[in-house]
């Protein structure tokens, strides 16, 4: 399906540390 | 540590691949030759990590731009996926640039690799951040100008989602227009 993210989903990531 | 539970956790997939684009204006040079790819992403979590390793908007040096834009389409009006379509243009006052324009881009940037314009998506080009002296510029590029519907969705949904109040109102211009005239006096083809 298409992968649509509201804006607070997308929030929640913003400080989530990451493996790069 | 005890008691603690490590997740392996797969990144969060976008629909699309985004591409960044980083304008530096040197006079000495031509258009093309000052505009550079930063780099491309495709999951959420790149995203925020493209986003805080680079220089918030409001605090780029007049001339600067930054454009994101679906992986295989050049910021530019002569892409083909471009020429045919418009922007929805966003005027700041000067001042705004420390109230409301790292705020507006960031919510711009929300939009797009979120999805938010629904069925409308596929008319979605990217969005330019123009930083300028006299007043900053943000827009939202579709591919087709004359596609009324798609625009005016986009439109409506993009002023909701920068909390705009009915005052203020977006005009929509047709890059055709746009090249053929100067700036102050294009008209808009849709305003919401």
């Amino acid at each position: 399906g298409k992968k649509q993210y509201d804006r607070e989903f997308l929030l929640d990531f913003q400080f989530m540390p990451v493996c790069i | 540590a005890k008691g603690l539970v490590f997740e392996m956790v797969e990144k969060h997939p976008l629909q699309n691949r985004w591409a960044l684009w980083f304008f530096k204006n040197d006079k000495s040079k031509t258009w093309q030759a000052n505009l550079h790819l930063i780099t491309k992403f495709d999951t959420v979590e790149d995203f925020w990590g493209l986003y805080h390793h680079i220089q918030p908007a409001s605090k780029l040096t007049p001339g600067c731009d930054y454009s994101l834009f679906k992986d295989g389409i050049e910021p530019m009006w002569e892409d083909d996926q471009n020429k045919r379509g418009g922007r929805w243009l966003v005027t700041l006052a000067k001042q705004q640039r420390h109230t409301d324009l790292d705020h507006f881009w960031l919510e711009t940037l929300l939009c797009l690799i979120g999805e938010s314009f629904e069925r409308f998506g596929g008319d979605i080009c990217g969005a330019v951040l123009n930083v300028r002296a006299k007043g900053d510029k943000i827009a939202v590029w579709t591919c087709e100008a004359d596609n009324r519907d798609g625009v005016t969705h986009i439109g409506r949904v993009y002023k909701e989602r920068l909390g705009l109040t009915q005052k203020v109102t977006i005009g929509y211009q047709a890059h055709t227009d746009t090249a053929s005239k100067s700036h102050n006096l294009t008209k808009n083809k849709f305003v919401v």
